[in-house]
């Protein structure tokens, strides 16, 4: 564990709670979009199958468990809670997100590290995260005032997988054999997709204005 | 060598 991976994990962390926070506490996912919920949640399923057969620590499985029930809690919010899905915007939040999983599924099985069900699971995981935020990024675009808080979900988001890529150079310099072409290939194909978000995020920062995407 | 894939990252 290094540095980068600990505030990588901690910043993902917050992401989900800046969310819970939201969804509990206003009762409302206005600007959130389901379809990223719900890929996200599927991501989880299929990259912490591992979960209950191989122990790598106390903190790796508290940490998969938190991701878990948080992911599935909010999909089940904005879908069955009485008051929360009234303020989902389903007319907005139209991204054919199940075109994604396809694609994804069949690149997980022509390029993987390992030809077994769990490798390709988890190689499928990596690369549904990486465009698991489209949806959410078209409704930030139809969605004209972002919210504080969505506009921070968002960004400890993609901040996450900004400094994972920061833990894959310090592990590659620093432990022999660690190289993961497809993890780190997918983790920056997924920063990436955030850069036009980050770049209007720190410009509203700087000017203290209301953060709005073009359309 | 069985190359484990072992996956210690989140």
């Amino acid at each position: 564990m290094n540095i980068f991976r600990l505030a990588g994990d901690m910043t993902h962390l917050a992401s989900v709670l800046v969310l819970l926070l939201k969804i509990h506490t206003i009762k409302s996912c206005a600007g959130i979009s389901l379809k990223t919920q719900e890929l996200y949640a599927l991501v989880f399923a299929t990259r912490y199958l591992d979960l209950f057969t191989d122990y790598i620590s106390l903190y790796n499985t508290l940490m998969k468990l938190i991701f878990l029930v948080s992911s599935f809690s909010i999909v089940w919010y904005i879908r069955h809670h009485k008051i929360v899905r009234r303020s989902y915007d389903k007319d907005q939040d139209t991204f054919r997100h199940y075109f994604l999983v396809l694609p994804c599924f069949l690149l997980a099985l022509v390029i993987n590290e390992k030809f077994t069900v769990k490798e390709i699971m988890w190689t499928f995981s990596l690369y549904l995260e990486a465009v698991a935020i489209l949806p959410q990024l078209v409704l930030l675009q139809r969605t004209r005032n972002i919210d504080n808080l969505t506009g921070q979900y968002v960004f400890l988001l993609g901040a996450y997988r900004s400094l994972y890529i920061l833990n894959w150079i310090y592990r590659y310099f620093t432990e022999p054999h660690y190289v993961h072409w497809i993890t780190w290939i997918s983790g920056l194909v997924q920063t990436l997709l955030y850069a036009d978000f980050f770049y209007y995020y720190f410009q509203s920062w700087k000017n203290n204005v209301k953060l709005e995407l073009p359309a | 060598l069985e190359t484990f894939l072992y996956h210690d990252e989140l």
